[in-house]
């Protein structure tokens, strides 16, 4: 069987041994381009991690007594499971009506996605971007397009500040990333922080909502 | 003969040398080169320099150190023993190039193939000599490649020696056939002695004369050729014969400039700017991501 | 991590033949 070398949050570790299935890694529907991309569900702290592949030519392992092809080095990165519920919600939101989440959440070609339903707090995370209604107990939900641009103007205020604390390079100018000069920060324009930071939130949005997250 | 250093590490190479005699400071000196082990595709090759005072050339000849290749290996390992009794007037010195050391230096990205190992192997060692302090005068070298380049080279390397290059020296020159000697004995001694890095279980002993033609010698290296490490490094993987079997019974492995050197049919400029539509690579990601070799992951 | 491409994913004697060098 292929072998796979993942960088995890040392938590992960004791989560996989803790429960059987403690660590599911699942296949969803990119917000971006809604095609199939590998999430990890860490079902003890119901977590949602997205996975991303270090992939480099001519490289392989060696892991214990065996040898591993290709050499990819995948990371698992903790993510906002809303960018995924958002990714319905616009889907649900075209029809304008208020629906149940469990038939707004379906995806017969990533069936897993009903996983995002058993998230905590769900009904916190889904009052940043929906509408809600309750009727017999039970809640509506309705996409809203203005408090979701609020939402992420959050998310792109909040990437500026780690941008500017892990002093990654945002300027236009074509430079290594890996140098920096002290007074770097400085001389990026905070427009140039603000740029990067759209672009970095537009890998988890659709495109025409980044369109219009641009323009807001 | 002290083979200790290279028992504890056999991959690079090992200097090992006689006292100098007094009177190898004191009297003009004749010195003689010459190698065992250049053809073999298992084990070290080792030079070997011999020298003694050109006074005692006539004793070097009693001690019937005749052409080495008719003697027989216990007849070598006997005259290597009366040699290192007759310490006043015989020194020598060998130098050990491992398999793993010529190796890597035939297929290093910068090839150093094996004429000028060797010839940079007797240069140091007649220099080792001289920084001894042994009056050498004259040397006689047994030819490796072409031996007027090779005797021009020595020559001018050591202006106030002469130097004689001559196909079969060791026949013809008793000081060259001291260090043949020299270095068979060291060459039998390592080969037996040979300590598996790779702690291979069964490994046996009978991997015949180490020679390419020699149908022992061929079984023992398909016997243990190993699929992804290819052999132990008492094998020269330089070896057209070691490199036949890897092709044939080793996995393959591709490094980035093997790719290059595969002559991989170079991009028409005009494929890097059209939409390739076809081989869409997986959605780009963020210029962040991508500076960083990262991509998302759509399988596992 | 190796710096080339074995084309295949197997075991290996790797303790035997491999000291790891940075």
């Amino acid at each position: 069987a292929p072998q796979h070398v993942f960088l995890l949050p040392e938590y992960l570790k004791d989560a996989s041994e803790k429960m059987k299935g403690g660590l599911m890694f699942v296949k969803l529907a990119n917000p971006c381009s809604g095609e199939g991309a590998i999430y990890l569900f860490n079902m003890n702290l119901q977590q949602l991690f997205e996975i991303k592949v270090f992939k480099e030519k001519y490289h392989s392992w060696f892991i214990n007594q065996s040898v591993q092809s290709g050499g990819l080095l995948h990371f698992a990165t903790p993510m906002d499971p809303l960018f995924l519920l958002l990714h319905y919600l616009i889907k649900a939101g075209k029809e304008g009506k208020y629906q149940p989440l469990d038939q707004v959440v379906v995806d017969d070609v990533f069936p897993n996605c009903i996983l995002l339903l058993k998230l905590p707090d769900l009904e916190k995370l889904l009052h940043h971007v929906t509408e809600e209604k309750e009727i017999n107990n039970k809640k509506y939900y309705r996409y809203s397009r203005e408090k979701t641009l609020r939402w992420l103007e959050k998310k792109v205020n909040q990437t500026v500040v780690s941008l500017k604390a892990n002093n990654v390079i945002v300027g236009a100018r074509v430079q290594s990333a890996t140098f920096f000069s002290g007074d770097q920060a400085s001389s990026d324009k905070e427009e140039d922080y603000v740029r990067y930071a759209h672009g970095l939130i537009s890998d988890y949005i659709p495109k025409e909502l980044s369109d219009e997250l641009s323009t807001y | 003969m002290d083979l200790s250093e290279l028992e504890r590490d056999n991959t690079g190479r090992c200097r090992l040398s006689s006292p100098v005699p007094t009177a190898c400071r004191d009297e003009p000196c004749v010195l003689g080169v010459d190698e065992a082990g250049r053809g073999p595709v298992l084990g070290p090759m080792v030079y070997a320099i011999c020298y003694c005072p050109v006074s005692r050339l006539a004793d070097l000849e009693a001690l019937k150190v005749a052409d080495s290749k008719t003697l027989s290996e216990n007849e070598r390992e006997r005259l290597f023993a009366k040699m290192e009794e007759d310490q006043d007037f015989v020194g020598w010195v060998l130098d050990v190039l491992s398999p793993n050391l010529i190796s890597t230096s035939m297929l290093g990205r910068v090839k150093y193939n094996l004429n000028s190992l060797s010839h940079d192997t007797a240069a140091g060692l007649i220099q080792y000599a001289l920084d001894q302090g042994v009056n050498v005068t004259q040397v006689f070298v047994d030819t490796v490649g072409m031996p007027e380049t090779y005797q021009a080279r020595l020559q001018q390397r050591f202006p106030g020696i002469q130097v004689t290059v001559k196909a079969k020296a060791d026949a013809l020159y008793p000081v060259v056939s001291a260090a043949s000697i020299c270095a068979k004995v060291a060459r039998d001694r390592a080969v037996k002695t040979w300590r598996f890095v790779e702690s291979l279980q069964d490994v046996d002993a009978d991997y015949g004369s180490g020679y390419p033609n020699d149908p022992k010698t061929k079984a023992w290296l398909r016997k243990h050729v190993e699929p992804v490490f290819g052999f132990p490094q008492f094998v020269r993987f330089s070896w057209s014969t070691a490199q036949t079997i890897l092709e044939k019974e080793a996995e393959g492995v591709t490094w980035e400039d093997s790719a290059a050197e595969d002559g991989a049919q170079p991009r028409k400029i005009t494929t890097y700017f059209l939409n390739r539509g076809s081989q869409a690579r997986p959605q780009a990601l963020h210029w962040y991501f991508q500076e960083r070799g990262l991509e998302m992951a759509t399988s596992l | 991590l190796l710096p080339c491409e074995v084309l295949v994913s197997r075991p290996a004697p790797v303790e035997r033949f491999f000291t790891p060098a940075i």
